[in-house]
């Protein structure tokens, strides 16, 4: 089983690969060039590749699509998965209606709340189904993820109906840690890592 | 000048000592405990708290609270900033709400959008004003930091526009590279990491 720390340098590399805009497509990459762009140790990055069975081919480096269809079958993003999402809020909503899950394997297939006012309505395409409906749906579509766009106090809650359920991962974003049994993932997401560079660079240009 | 890397570590280190709930509250903290909880190297916990001045007692450890002053210090999180929303739609107004930005030194002052509909209307407490507004206001209370909630078609224009206002930082959560003077830090964040485990995760699931 890869660590947690290799699949998100993995997945760096992969972002780097398929997002980053250059000059003409790489064909070919080395663990040099690699490295260089995202701040890591090349031979981190040839010791992730063996670990995932990619070859480089001496100089030449590593072709690119072979590396990127590598990485995406080990993260498990060329097969689809299904999930729902627990608070129908601004968050929630943001999320659901996010196009570029879809490049990770990822469908967010319902949306849940206990809200009257927003049960019945839509959400990025979806109608916004009562927490009644949860369990059953979670049962007949064989869900295994569910994202958690709650508010704080009642997160823990939710998760335990979730758990009941029958979910296997859980991707939180309230800012609460969440206790769940030892067979359940908790992924929990702070959209907050961008300050440490921001905050950073602020204070330099202040004080150089 | 710290490499990013080196900030978001230490960003890691910070959130790991103030956010994970322990049995009894942590008054000392080894490099090696840091290192097994975050899965990293404990040499390179030693040489990232050298990096910002913090000496360790030796077989103790190091002291929390130190450790966390150090680190807010160095990262700039001591000292308040003033961010500007630009796209007052869900995302924006999730991240306008959120309570938890204020720990890092974050305040999100105005929101801005050109939805004569929005205009006028409350996100998170703030009136939604106009972008004829952006500027003058950028220009007033000197603002540095803009974050980009809008679309991805209109995100460079809405950048140079920023730019050409003073903004010398950008938290950039729009799907789209975008170009700027070499004095702009632009901070790309995508809410996708978190993808690379549970997909893993489930995978290992279905084929252990
Ligand atoms: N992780 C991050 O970086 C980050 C960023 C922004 C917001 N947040 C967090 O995400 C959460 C949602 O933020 P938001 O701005 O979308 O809030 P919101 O109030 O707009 O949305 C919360 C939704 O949850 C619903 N809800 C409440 N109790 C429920 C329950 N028991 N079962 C099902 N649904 C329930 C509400 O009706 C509402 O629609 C908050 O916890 C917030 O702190 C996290
Ligand atoms: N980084 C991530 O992980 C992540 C996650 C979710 C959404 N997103 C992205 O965030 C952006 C916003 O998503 P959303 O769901 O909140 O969309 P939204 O449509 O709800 O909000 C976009 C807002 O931008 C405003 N806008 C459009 N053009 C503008 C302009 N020229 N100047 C000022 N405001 C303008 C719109 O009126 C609207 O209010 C999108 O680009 C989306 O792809 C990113």
């Amino acid at each position: 089983r890869l660590r947690r720390v290799v699949l998100e340098r993995l997945m760096r590399y992969y972002r780097w690969l398929t997002e980053s805009s250059f000059k003409k497509p790489l064909k070919n990459v080395t663990s040099a060039q690699i490295a260089e762009a995202l701040d890591v140790d090349p031979t981190q990055v040839r010791k992730d590749f063996g670990a995932i069975g990619l070859l480089g081919m001496g100089r030449v480096g590593f072709e690119v699509c072979e590396v990127c269809r590598g990485i995406r079958h080990v993260l498990g993003f060329d097969q689809p998965y299904e999930g729902v999402m627990i608070g129908a809020g601004r968050l929630g909503s943001a999320l659901a209606a996010y196009k570029n899950f879809a490049r990770y394997g990822l469908e967010i297939v319902a949306v849940f709340d206990n809200d009257k006012r927003k049960i019945g309505g839509k959400v990025a395409g979806r109608t916004v189904q009562s927490m009644r409906a949860l369990k059953p749906f979670i049962r007949r579509h064989e869900i295994r993820l569910a994202i958690l766009t709650t508010p704080a106090e009642v997160s823990q809650k939710v998760v335990d109906r979730l758990v009941s359920a029958g979910v296997k991962a859980i991707w939180n974003f309230a800012p609460v840690q969440v206790t769940v049994p030892p067979d359940v993932l908790v992924r929990n997401e702070h959209i907050s890592l961008g300050l440490s560079e921001i905050a950073y660079h602020l204070t330099q240009l202040a004080d150089p």
